[in-house]
């Protein structure tokens, strides 16, 4: 038989065990919720990503002045308390064919827009946006653009699809939340490079996409650089 | 907590001098 010193021994060490237990079950639980979690919100990740992937590799390029061609590819600011947010992607796709004409001599149609952008009044979504029924061209290389691009998002015409609702706010200074998005665009070589090559040997020493360049062509790459933020 | 996610696109097309 067991003195009442030995079973009181014997009994804290089981409730010290229970008490381990409990702790090791909730860290178990809560390990899961987290996985859970990330892959979630990997999921939601990848698959903006993968829209905007689809949308600038099928971008369409056009010239309707001679010489100068567009690829239809832009990031329209969005100014938040007097700070610059490249938080608006636009890309003209089309139907998806845009990419096997190029260059298309024409002007982009409103309708054939896609613009990837957070939510309006609710920051923690990112949106896909296009205009079914807008009517009227639209020009990448217009003065007016971006305001364009602005009236068009704000218009009844934008229908828009919600790809993830898990995008992380930031707090501005003065208290507005805004979507943790970026767009960067990087040309390569840029217009102004292309522009500046006037004779032929300024033009083949351009630092053209993969080293395509010839005497009077060459191959520009225009690179589209996403970071978000999503919430676990 | 947060998960920042990158990604990268590119359209490449033939321009003319």
């Amino acid at each position: 038989a067991f003195t009442l010193l030995e079973l009181m021994i014997a009994l804290t060490v089981t409730s010290g065990l229970v008490v381990i237990l409990g702790g090791i079950m909730t860290a178990s639980a809560t390990a899961q919720r987290h996985t859970e979690g990330v892959a979630t919100a990997i999921s939601h990740g990848e698959t903006a990503l993968r829209r905007v992937r689809t949308a600038v590799g099928s971008a369409g390029v056009y010239e309707v002045s001679a010489g100068q061609r567009i690829c239809g590819i832009a990031v329209v600011p969005t100014t938040v308390e007097s700070t610059t947010l490249p938080d608006t992607l636009v890309v003209w796709t089309g139907d998806g064919s845009l990419a096997d004409g190029d260059p298309l001599e024409r002007l982009p149609l409103a309708s054939e827009l896609t613009v990837f952008a957070p939510g309006v009044g609710d920051a923690h979504r990112i949106d896909e946006i296009s205009f079914p029924s807008a009517t009227g061209e639209v020009d990448f290389a217009a003065a007016d653009f971006a305001a364009t691009i602005r009236a068009l998002v704000a218009s009844a015409d934008a229908v828009r699809t919600r790809l993830t609702d898990r995008l992380r706010r930031a707090e501005m200074p003065a208290g507005t939340m805004v979507g943790a998005l970026r767009f960067q665009i990087i040309a390569q070589p840029t217009d102004a490079e292309i522009a500046a090559a006037t004779d032929e040997a300024s033009w083949t020493a351009l630092n053209w996409a993969g080293g395509f360049g010839g005497s009077s062509t060459g191959l520009q790459e225009i690179s589209v650089t996403t970071e978000l933020q999503l919430h676990l | 907590g947060s998960l920042p996610l990158f990604g990268s696109a590119s359209r490449r097309y033939l321009v003319e001098r």
